[in-house]
């Protein structure tokens, strides 16, 4: 994974970019098609999020970044900038209820 | 510190009382009743005492403001739980009120008594999650109580200034609040 770079496809990819849209970092619309291609959402997304959560910003999926991925966390997502903050479409429903 | 999109916050008149209950369905029995009680009530007394808030405990689960469950994987808003680690919590923003921690962890109040590798500190993130029921986004700043990833097995219960200041932003200051972090200058009327 450390020498993945933009351009490369590794089996498993997709999976990182289903764990960065869920926080708030990869901004698409569905979460249901990624692909395994390092492309430059993902490494713009890997920027964002070393940088939020106070890491070496390297774009890349480095062990740091890795490790940090793999604690534990809270459910909730990091970034007020996306659209998708789940926290105002559960207010929405639960409004309309 | 960061608040969420529109800056919500519960919008009543200073000082402000906010209740909570447990549901008794949605609990888990590794721990006491009495164990979990004073944990949150530690978490809750944390944020009461640097903003104008007190919280009381209520039994009436469909009336309170703030509710708090333990649940199993999908559990109907949309957020499933994931099983040990990964997610172990997630709570809304104001004025929504509900607070729910994934029932599959090891829950722990103390890590002498509970010695598995996997235990997570309930206090911990019971406050992390009040942060977010009043108000409060993820921080960036490791130190803060805020800041969105806990370690198994580590606690990170006591308010960082980064958390301090971004509560008394919407809330204004407890008037009996001081500490370590605060200066006169930093200390304001309750205005909200």
């Amino acid at each position: 994974l450390n020498n993945a770079r933009r351009g490369t496809k590794i089996t498993g990819i997709s999976q990182f970019k289903r764990y960065l849209h869920r926080f708030g970092y990869l901004l698409q619309k569905s979460n249901t098609s990624f692909s395994d291609e390092f492309d430059a959402t993902l490494e713009l997304a890997l920027v964002r999020y070393q940088r939020n959560l106070g890491l070496q910003v390297t774009g890349k999926l480095d062990s740091n970044t890795v490790s940090q991925m793999i604690t534990p966390r809270c459910g909730d997502p990091d970034t007020n900038t996306t659209p998708h903050h789940h926290n105002h479409v559960h207010k929405t429903r639960l409004t309309k209820n | 510190f960061v608040f969420f999109p529109g800056k919500p916050r519960w919008s009543r008149s200073m000082p402000m009382t906010l209740t909570y209950a447990f549901s008794r369905e949605n609990m888990i029995h590794s721990l006491s009743m009495k164990e979990i009680r004073e944990a949150f009530q530690r978490a809750f007394t944390r944020w009461a005492s640097v903003i104008p808030v007190s919280f009381v405990e209520v039994s009436d689960f469909e009336l309170t403001d703030i509710k708090i469950g333990f649940y199993n994987g999908e559990h109907g808003d949309g957020e499933p739980f994931d099983g040990v680690l990964g997610v172990l919590a997630h709570s809304f923003s104001p004025e929504i009120g509900r607070l729910h921690l994934d029932a599959a962890e090891t829950w722990a109040v103390d890590f002498r008594s509970t010695t598995s590798e996997v235990a997570v500190d309930l206090e911990s993130v019971a406050t992390h999650e009040i942060g977010h029921l009043l108000g409060l986004s993820h921080s960036s700043l490791k130190e803060a109580v805020m800041y969105p990833s806990l370690r198994p097995r580590d606690k990170r219960a006591d308010l960082n200034i980064d958390d301090i200041k971004g509560v008394q932003s919407l809330y204004g200051s407890n008037p009996n609040f001081r500490s370590e972090w605060s200066l006169e200058s930093d200390m304001s009327a309750n205005q909200g």
